[in-house]
């Protein structure tokens, strides 16, 4: 079971939308997948059409209550594709843990416990935009990151910081960890400004750049108000070509195949 | 002088473009214009060219140590417009402020404070995509709320929970607080999404729907890059003219004509 972060406190840079599809992907080429949704807009369990109501169990009842990670996994409309749900009481979980000893290693805990765990070929963690105990507990967990980037300049500014928790991360408490790749989303390749972004994403990060690239596509904007992934909506867009080839690609880099 | 929030805890909605292009059109109409960076990823910071050193003096040094905004406020290329930069530092703000009494309400008492109040028209708050400290520092010193959203299904899902954070605030802390206005940014005309989801704003929102629209425009997006704000960058372009066009739009709203 490999488990990945992806994350970047850059806002809208195509996280939820990753998370979701490249799960899709890797469950359609036989593997499956567990979706944690660690993001207190809660936008992946709606990607995927589970409304949590107040009384459902969610990764609040996780990372507060210490209810088991088995008691809250849910089956997705797509075969070998799960997720935990996640609603806004999340956004409480930074100062209901402030205090706690060891807080940020609440997720790898249940992960470790987790009955599970070699059902599972994949488990993605979907992180919100921010650097706080929520993203700490998804690095302490992981086995790799994967970064999805916008080609565009103020998603560049960020990185530098974002790699340095990270780095951090490894040298406190998880040494195992890897960055995996940073993927280039919404790209335009009509626009100089994704040419350009690209190019400096390449100088800086050069052998982790995915040779992928996530086109913009429309489609993939549409899918989530239907609650489906890009291979319920629109099979054969870009946007499902797009992530196909990026599952293949990641899976080949993790060894999985 | 009237104090807005720039808010949406949907990350890349156009926060940043927004408090920047709406803030450099109100200085060419004439106003002085103060905008606060409460971001700690500092892309407005960025945006305007300035790069805080480790030396310098940014929005954490108001909210931690209580240095007068005064010995904060810098200059930009822009005739009228001013800045307070933010740095990375300010991502460690929740956690240095989380027992504090009233931490919620520092950033009000500092504009109190300020001496020069009465020479600035407009100061206008960049938020981070989160509704912690900072964003809360930011409606209680608030007099209206700008809310900038993309014409998507995933920014539609998060409004109601912003609705309801700026309620508890009028309630518990400002009571004078109001919505101001929702702005559609990134709206791509020519997709049926962004038409749908404009309806569905408008169902919901109506008459807080502002009747401006910023297109989706490539140099919005190469701004950032230079340093620059639309109107140095790109004079004639669509999002230099409808930043114009909210402007005036938002300064009728305000009473500021
Ligand atoms: N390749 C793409 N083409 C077109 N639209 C896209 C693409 N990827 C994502 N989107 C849309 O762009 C918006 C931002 O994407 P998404 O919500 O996945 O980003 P995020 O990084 O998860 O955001 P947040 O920081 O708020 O968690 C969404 O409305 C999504 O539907
Ligand atoms: N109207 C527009 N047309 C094209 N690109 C835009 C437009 N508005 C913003 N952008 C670009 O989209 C990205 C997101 O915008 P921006 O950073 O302003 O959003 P934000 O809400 O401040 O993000 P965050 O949640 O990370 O603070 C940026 O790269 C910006 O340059
Ligand atoms: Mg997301
Ligand atoms: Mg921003």
């Amino acid at each position: 079971m490999q488990c990945i972060a992806v994350i970047n406190q850059k806002g809208g840079v195509g996280k939820t939308t990753t998370t979701v599809n490249l799960s899709a992907a890797l469950a359609q080429m036989g593997y499956r997948v567990l979706m944690l949704d660690m993001d207190p807009q809660a936008n992946l369990t709606v990607h995927v059409d589970k409304r949590p109501d107040l009384e459902s169990h969610t990764m609040t009842s996780l990372l507060v209550e210490d209810e088991p990670l088995a008691d809250l996994v849910q089956p997705t409309a797509t075969e070998r594709l799960f997720v935990v749900p996640s609603d806004t009481s999340l956004a409480g979980v930074e100062q209901v843990l402030a205090n706690r000893i060891g807080r940020e290693t609440i997720l790898r805990e249940a992960l470790e416990a987790f009955p599970q765990a070699q059902e599972f070929d994949f488990v993605l963690f979907d992180c919100p935009p921010s650097l706080g105990v929520l993203s700490a507990n998804a690095l302490v967990a992981a086995d790799r990151v994967l970064i999805p980037m916008q080609a565009q300049y103020l998603s560049l500014q960020g990185m530098a910081k974002l790699v340095e928790v990270i780095q951090l991360v490894q040298k406190r408490l998880n040494p195992a960890l890897q960055i995996g790749c940073v993927l280039p989303c919404m790209v335009d390749a009509r626009t100089n400004l994704s040419t350009e972004v690209l190019r400096e994403i390449d100088t800086h990060f050069g052998p982790l750049l995915a040779r992928s690239r996530i086109r913009n596509n429309v489609k993939l904007a549409e899918a989530p108000s239907f609650g489906r992934t890009i291979f319920e909506h629109a099979a054969d867009s870009n946007g499902a070509r797009d992530y196909e080839a990026f599952a293949a690609e990641f899976a080949a880099m993790v060894g999985a195949a």
